[in-house]
């Protein structure tokens, strides 16, 4: 995970 | 999306859907941590802040406010509803037990030290650790009814499906997200012995899960 990045699952 | 997260998010949302139908149907909340369905709820609040400022699709916003909305009515119902058949003796694990080691390290461990990104990691340590009370529950009782056992069974397959999400994310799109993943596998660790009594004692037709 970079910084930035979304959280994209629940 | 994959088809494992897919699957892991239908197991969770059917172990919540089979809690709630049993507290409305019985319309008793016996044998539930009503502690746990608070942490439950505090998960997904925490985790899902970004709700109105991040859009990832359809799927994703609809999941998190079924989630939280599912989430909190357990909690009304058990707390609320049918508040006199709580048995809050037997639900009697300290909470701070919990709380203070996960908010400790998700300020020592995160991607980011922003609020959104300390919310989210407590959200994920909390996750691993929120099943301890009814767990503990269940050893004090020493018993546990089928239809609960069937909500604990479902609610750990999520987790494990989690994490063949996560290899298959890997393997396919170079995704690791660490924190996750590490608490991911903890507390599908938590999980283990249950699935054992599971399938030895549940799954063979009795009824009832009784605790050696």
């Amino acid at each position: 995970w970079q910084h930035g990045d979304r959280h994209d699952e629940l | 999306m994959n088809i494992f997260r897919l699957a892991g998010d239908v197991c969770h949302l059917v172990a919540i859907i089979i809690l709630l139908l049993k507290i409305w149907r019985s319309r008793s909340c016996a044998g539930i941590s009503g502690k746990s369905q608070v942490l439950f709820a505090i998960v997904f609040t925490t985790r899902y802040l970004d709700l109105f400022t991040v859009f990832i699709s359809p799927y994703n916003t609809i999941m998190k406010v079924v989630f939280l909305a599912l989430s909190y009515a357990t909690v009304y119902l058990i707390y609320m509803r049918f508040r006199n058949t709580f048995n809050s003796e037997n639900d009697s694990f300290r909470l701070e037990f919990l709380l203070v080691p996960v908010i400790g390290l998700s300020f020592l461990e995160n991607y980011a030290f922003t609020p959104l990104e300390i919310l989210w990691t407590f959200s994920i340590f909390l996750e691993s650790v929120a099943i301890m009370p009814q767990l503990f529950m269940i050893t004090k009782t020493g018993e546990a009814e089928s239809i609960t056992t069937h909500y604990l069974f479902f609610l750990g397959l999520y987790r494990a499906l989690y994490i063949a999400n996560w290899v298959w994310r890997y393997h396919t799109e170079g995704f690791f997200d660490q924190i996750a993943v590490v608490s991911g596998v903890v507390q599908t660790i938590f999980y283990i012995d249950f699935f054992y009594l599971y399938v030895t004692k549940v799954l063979r037709g009795r009824g009832k899960m009784t605790l050696p």
